[in-house]
């Protein structure tokens, strides 16, 4: 089956939806079969890949609270070999409609894991979640393998970093013992900028191996290509934040084959 | 009693915290009395001004939850004319625990507008709400007279402005009347960007006199004061984020003289 990964940080605007999106077209290009969920009820992973609101039937919603199979809310894109659940607004009540049911933590768990998925054609799952650290995000983070996590270059941003991995290791010590964590990610770095620099030295002295060498780059064409529905790597294949995203999906790869 | 302002929006990292800390700062610089409340379970801006998390012994969490009053929960700064009121991680759990209360969508209000507002020196409350349009959001709105949005000049961030004036139509047909708009704030704007200068065009164009002349430059000053705990007017005074923010308050301050 699929290797299922989280992107997820209760920080907003840290890069999460960038992050699947660009991962996510860097992996297919070099060959992996990719299904993007999308659980934010913001949409931006849906919109971003060309899915405008109106022509999202089936959703996130409907595999999660009416339990849908996968193969009937999944949507093609424009990259071959990208295929995406989208979310729509419906999803903003999740906490208080999923609230009341018994297995409320576990639904995507289960809708991602069913034996449609063993010979979908999917290597990897991404999850973009949405920040918070309520039921949507946990439903994420109890669905996947692991957990790779966006950290902005700001004081901020470090700050909730240890909030985070305290409910990564909750969720661990009960809904899903196997849960790992993929990877820290740097991201809108600029080296040019002292407090830039001390954010991503402080998080490699504490964190170590955890976070990965690649970094990606403040890069302006990381925030116009969402306008052209497109990722940045059709948008602009020869920019800085092309080349960081095709640089992270070879040392995910390779990290995911050595072990 | 005082005006009570919510910052909100439920698109993360458009900065929300960093205006509610300056702006409540140059409100307090120019002799008024502010109250800060901090209803985001991450704490930015009780971190922003010095309230270490341990030193956050009753808070908005009792507020909400225990109907504390609010001399009980309100903390000093070293802003002065500047008091807050400070958020924990206990907060996390809120949209389960208020799920269950009958009054959950007014417990700020109530908070926020009995008698001993009136006489406590406060001329404005600023309330620092999470990204998302949760309980803890719609007790920000609720309890609100009008809603300052923080508007990142990108694509994805106009994207979500329609869901959330959505909300606050929502709102105000329901639960606050007289919720009105404060105005819409550009943020992180660089006007040496396409993207940003085109954000910027396209919300003047379509929500006209709402959106604030002032706008505030991305500066890295702004990203840089929350690591020494106080208010980037405080760290370096002569920069273009306090100018901005000065500006903004005085802005602010003449239009709610005039109505
Ligand atoms: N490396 C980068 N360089 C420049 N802009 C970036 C970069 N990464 C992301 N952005 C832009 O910054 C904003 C925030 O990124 P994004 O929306 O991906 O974060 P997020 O964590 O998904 O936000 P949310 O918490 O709201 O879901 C977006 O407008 C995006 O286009
Ligand atoms: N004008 C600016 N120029 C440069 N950096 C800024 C500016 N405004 C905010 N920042 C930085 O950008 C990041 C996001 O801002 P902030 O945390 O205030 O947003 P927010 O909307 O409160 O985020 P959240 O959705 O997580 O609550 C912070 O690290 C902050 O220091
Ligand atoms: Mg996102
Ligand atoms: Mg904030």
């Amino acid at each position: 089956r699929p290797k299922i990964i989280a992107l997820a940080n209760q920080k907003g605007g840290v890069g999460k939806t960038t992050t699947a999106i660009n991962l996510g077209a860097a992996l297919a290009e070099t060959g992996h079969g990719i299904l993007l969920v999308d659980i934010d009820p913001q949409g931006n992973a849906s919109t971003g890949l060309g899915l405008y609101s109106e022509n999202r039937n089936l959703t996130s919603y409907d595999l999660l609270m009416e339990g849908l199979p996968v193969r009937d809310v999944v949507h093609g894109t424009g990259v071959s070999g990208l295929s995406v659940i989208p979310a729509t607004t419906d999803l903003s009540s999740a906490d208080l409609d999923l609230s009341a049911k018994k297995d409320r933590s576990v639904l995507l768990r289960h809708a991602l894991r069913r034996a449609e998925m063993n010979d979908a054609g999917y290597d990897f799952v991404l999850i973009d979640c949405p920040p918070s650290l309520g039921l949507l995000t946990v439903n994420g983070l109890v669905a996947a393998d692991s957990v790779l996590v966006p950290l902005q270059s700001e004081f901020y941003a470090l700050e909730g970093l240890s909030q985070f991995l305290l409910t990564v290791r909750e969720i661990r010590g009960s809904a899903n013992p196997d849960l790992r964590i993929e990877g820290v990610l740097m991201t809108m770095v600029d080296r040019r900028n002292r407090l830039s620099r001390q954010v991503e030295a402080d998080a490699r002295e504490n964190l170590g191996e955890i976070v990965f060498r690649t970094v990606i780059p403040r890069n302006v064409r990381l925030g116009e290509a969402p306008s052209h529905a497109i990722p940045v790597l059709e948008y602009d294949p020869g920019s800085r934040g092309s080349e960081a995203y095709r640089a992270l999906a070879s040392e995910l790869a390779t990290r995911n084959r050595q072990s």
